[in-house]
């Protein structure tokens, strides 16, 4: 039994439940935040059975999708008064970000 | 040092936090939900001595109750346009699912 | 590849945040509650290489500050109606909670 910690976009939260619920995967969602650009995410706790693993990453991996996102530039203002540094930066948010981890005791009580 | 991961229902979560302080368990709540019925329910995270892991499994067993929840149905429109399929389904909630996970380092700052 | 779980309070949050962030090191923000004092704080996953392990570690014990709180006091009526068992208990919350727990896979897709 191991313990799938998944990180992915709000967008593709939905879609990934019902692409569980479909595969028999049992999962639990976490409503999270990104520490660098502070918007909301979505963190997936799935418990499974070891020869299941390469079946959930698959499904991640096909479901999750990278996007672009702007983030407010960080305030930047120089002796000038130049504000030639205030554009909005782009970065490129992963489509999932994934942890395997073990479990020693699995309980259904 | 283990760390427990128990997701249990909503209406078990007070009782058990009570019986955790009684216990001298500390633990942190989560709110989540259920990757299935998309409902709001409660994971807790414990971390634990290796020897009162026993202790901990006992209280989330005795303490969270399997309850039959409703489901709305599936959508199902077939071609005579045919609803006898939209009755909500039943589908019984366990009490608990707990995952015992290994820890290798544990601080208190 | 390590995952560390920090439970710090609310207070400590965005200083923290933004010490990873400087230090280039990723992490997911969890909004929880304290099984004892009912109060909101905040968990951190940060998944770390094996080597970085200690200096997030450090950035969390400079960061995290132990602080005084006031809990409501438990309702204690007795049989002469003796309110003297109510005022305010203070406790002492610590900085932070930290658990590492290893990691058998990392992926990011
Ligand atoms: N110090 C930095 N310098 C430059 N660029 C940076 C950066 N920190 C983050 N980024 C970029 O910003 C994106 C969003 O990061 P955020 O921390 O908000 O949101 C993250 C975070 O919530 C989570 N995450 C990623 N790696 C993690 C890790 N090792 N541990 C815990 N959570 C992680 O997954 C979300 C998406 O991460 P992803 O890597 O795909 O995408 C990241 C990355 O492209
Ligand atoms: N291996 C695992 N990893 C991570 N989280 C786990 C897990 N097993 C259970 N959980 C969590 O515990 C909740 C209760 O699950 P339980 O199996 O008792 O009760 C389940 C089960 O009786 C049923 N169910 C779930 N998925 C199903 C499926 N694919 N087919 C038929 N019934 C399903 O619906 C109930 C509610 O499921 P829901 O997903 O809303 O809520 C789940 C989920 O949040
Ligand atoms: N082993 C563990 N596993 C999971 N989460 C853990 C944990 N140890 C600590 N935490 C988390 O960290 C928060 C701060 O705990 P700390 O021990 O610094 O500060 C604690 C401690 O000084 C005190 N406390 C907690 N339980 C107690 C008890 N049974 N008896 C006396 N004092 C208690 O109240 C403060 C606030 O506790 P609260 O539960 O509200 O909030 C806790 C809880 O959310």
């Amino acid at each position: 039994m191991k313990l799938i910690v998944a990180i992915v976009q709000d967008k593709d939260a939905n879609t990934l439940s019902s692409e569980f619920v479909k595969a028999n995967v049992r999962a639990t969602k976490l409503s999270t935040t990104g520490g660098f650009l502070k918007s909301g995410n979505t963190t997936f706790i799935i418990g499974i059975d070891d020869e299941r693993v390469e079946d959930v990453l698959k499904i991640i991996r096909e479901t999750s999708h990278a996007r672009d996102q702007f983030m407010a530039p960080p305030v930047n203002v120089d002796v000038t008064g130049d504000s030639s540094m205030s554009y909005p930066i782009e970065v490129q948010v992963g489509g999932a970000t994934v942890f395997v981890v073990p479990v020693e005791q699995f309980h259904r009580f």
